[in-house]
């Protein structure tokens, strides 16, 4: 269960200010599946880093199951972010030095799971996103849809009770974008992860349950997914 | 006029060889508007990045306005990537430390303009795809679709005669990422600009005149883009 009230995130660049977010309330429940839309610069990715527990707010309260999120210190955050989130970057954020397979047992490695173990799962992740020929690749070596592929394995590895993903398509063709909307939907719909994630296509919007949308830093739309 | 025959890509992974391109043949004439489409990992940045000059082709000829271009010294290719080519990279590749409005000045200081010159055509540019209040944010401190359009802005920025986009709606909402076509088309069809781009969208590939089409390091279509 997330709860996020009247979430305001504000920059501060030299004598201006930059609201990215002007008070955001969401209240998302176990299990479901929502679409985040809205125009480039409305505040997207900051409400997910907030939700991410990878950013604070300037001001407003977030309740992340029950728990209030700036009541935290920085061991407690680590272990959400590490065990019940999974969270796709939308400039996916790998780590440049290392291979594709490395980079999706890197969160396996913080929580302690034995080499061979954590090997065998990284393979299985690549293998469901189509890089089974691709995980010995360092990024620089990747396309840009593969990248963002391994991302995506990535925040799936640790199986989070919790997906947030921005924009996990937006570098993928139509085929392997419905391939990684079918894993989205099976983890939501076989095994209850709750997931949010950003996404400019419509087409892909209409395959979850519900659309929020911002425009300029404000929730202004939240509204259930209607059956065809 | 650009001419590729035959070009091939493989790189040499160990002792395994990854064959990213497998014999391209593209013509494309002057004032062209082409969409270059084809799943993920097919070899769509490969054959861009060596129609722009950035990187060379394993074997095949590249002749670009009739020069074949392997045997231009660096200089020369300096030149013509300066110059000739505007090139919008899938995942940006703007300089982190400074701002959007110096990031878009880069080409105009190689060129030799002057600062107060420089200055008012960066801005222009950023305003004209719809950045003239973030002139001043560093790549960190903007969206990914704002990222994005301050690339599209810095390859627009020397006027050049080509202009090579990989994917450059692909982080911007239907609005934003229309407004950028509607740039593209103007430059094509009022300035005569010859524009290639990827695109994974469908929607936007038929606003072009032609698609080519890469599956697995090979282009297996090549046609008109038939009125509605
Ligand atoms: N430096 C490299 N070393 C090894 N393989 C590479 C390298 N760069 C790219 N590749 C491989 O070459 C193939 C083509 O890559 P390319 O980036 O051209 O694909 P793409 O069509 O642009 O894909 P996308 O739509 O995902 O951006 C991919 O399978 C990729 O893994
Ligand atoms: N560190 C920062 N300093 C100042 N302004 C920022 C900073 N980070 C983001 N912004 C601004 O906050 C606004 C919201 O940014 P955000 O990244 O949340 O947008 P978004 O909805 O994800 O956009 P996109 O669809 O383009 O990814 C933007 O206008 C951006 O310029
Ligand atoms: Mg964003
Ligand atoms: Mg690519």
């Amino acid at each position: 269960l997330i709860e996020a009230r009247d979430i305001t995130k504000i920059y501060q660049m030299g004598d201006m200010q930059v609201h990215a977010l002007r008070g955001a309330t969401l209240e998302v429940r176990l299990g479901e599946l929502v679409a985040i839309m809205g125009p480039s610069g409305s505040g997207k990715s900051t409400l997910m880093n907030i939700l991410g527990c990878l950013d604070q707010p300037s001001s407003g309260e977030y309740f992340l199951e029950g728990v209030e999120i700036d009541q935290l210190d920085d061991n407690q955050l680590a272990q959400i972010r590490g065990r019940k989130i999974g969270f796709v970057f939308q400039t996916f954020n790998l780590l440049s030095r290392t291979t594709a397979l490395s980079n999706v047992e890197l969160p396996l490695v913080y929580s302690g799971m034995g080499g061979r173990q954590r090997r065998k799962r990284a393979m299985d992740a690549l293998d469901a996103v189509g890089l089974a020929d691709r995980v010995h690749h360092r990024p620089n070596e990747l396309s840009g849809g593969q990248q963002q592929r391994v991302a995506i394995a990535r925040a799936l590895i640790n199986e989070p009770s919790i997906i947030l993903a921005d924009e996990p398509t937006g570098n993928l063709d139509s085929k392997s974008g419905a391939e990684i909307m079918a894993i989205f939907q099976h983890l939501n719909e076989v095994r209850g992860i709750t997931i949010i994630f950003v996404t400019h296509e419509p087409e892909i919007a209409q395959h979850t349950r519900r659309i929020v949308s911002l425009a300029d830093g404000r929730i202004v739309d939240d509204r259930p997914v209607r059956e065809p």
